[in-house]
């Protein structure tokens, strides 16, 4: 099974 | 005052098209470089970004910062009102709640305008690291775009697996799989034929159709796109927007649980 990261877990917020 | 003038109105309407399945409005960031573009989808999975440098328009004039939230359909709408090779010029009052734009025939003989609505949309701009990326894949776009499509038909997902021999697409569902292999060219006639693959180190990884689907209505803007994949971080899916700038998409892979 996979699960969908949103990319928001490898970009932070500036 | 902003004034930004395009000699042919349809490379607006693809930049739209490219952006408005993933995107319902977004704000447009302009300043004395140029456009620029930054917006999640709405599941927040993806990452659209545009950026076109005032050098590519054939007028442009930001004398302030300034930000402008769209609706991309109503901006659709305008655009559609548009012929492929109007002139367009996008104009705003510094502070101004209201955009313009204005489509002007090759011979003149027609001039319309339309003045939309700004909005106020609430900015959540993410930084976006530099990479040094293990994979780095050119191909054409319209290949791309056609694989994307084809797998779609068997699953979800698709599998992009990047060595030195090739880059191979692959997808599983109910009826099947299906892979698609393509070898990196060694002699190609036109250079936008050419697939051409940079690898440091071989990277698979897993991405869903969906959003890899809206991507590829970006094909119209470019010969070529190039993706970028290193392990456990975001593929980047890259349209160069000739002589005016790029529109990148990124992607969250999906892992296993």
């Amino acid at each position: 099974r996979t699960k969908q990261n949103r990319i928001s877990h490898y970009f932070k917020k500036t | 005052m902003f004034e930004a003038r395009l000699i042919n109105s349809v490379t607006f309407k693809k930049v739209l098209d490219a952006i408005k399945d993933l995107l319902n409005e977004a704000s447009f960031d302009c300043s004395e470089a140029g456009i620029q573009l930054q917006a999640m989808d709405n599941s927040h999975v993806s990452l659209v970004s545009l950026a076109l440098r005032s050098d590519g328009f054939d007028k442009y004039r930001c004398d302030r910062n300034l930000t402008m939230g769209m609706n991309l359909a109503s901006m659709s709408k305008i655009f559609r009102c548009s012929s492929n090779d109007d002139t367009v010029t996008i104009k705003a009052q510094d502070d101004a709640d209201t955009v313009t734009f204005m489509f002007e025939s090759k011979k003149q003989e027609k001039i319309s305008d339309y003045e939309m609505k700004l909005m106020n949309l609430d900015q959540e701009h993410l930084g976006i690291p530099d990479t040094d990326f293990s994979c780095v894949i050119r191909m054409p776009a319209g290949e791309f775009a056609r694989i994307v499509r084809d797998l779609s038909q068997f699953g979800e997902s698709i599998v992009i697996s990047c060595t030195k021999e090739g880059v191979k697409f692959s997808t599983s569902g109910d009826i099947g799989s299906a892979n698609v292999k393509l070898a990196q060219t060694s002699s190609f006639e036109k250079e936008e034929e050419a697939v051409i693959i940079e690898m440091q180190e071989p990277v698979t990884l897993t991405f869903a159709c969906q959003y890899l689907n809206s991507f590829t209505k970006a094909t119209p803007l470019a010969n070529q796109v190039q993706l970028s994949m290193s392990d456990n971080v975001p593929l980047v899916v890259e349209y160069q927007i000739p002589d005016l700038g790029h529109l990148r998409y990124y992607l969250a892979p999906k892992i296993e649980e």
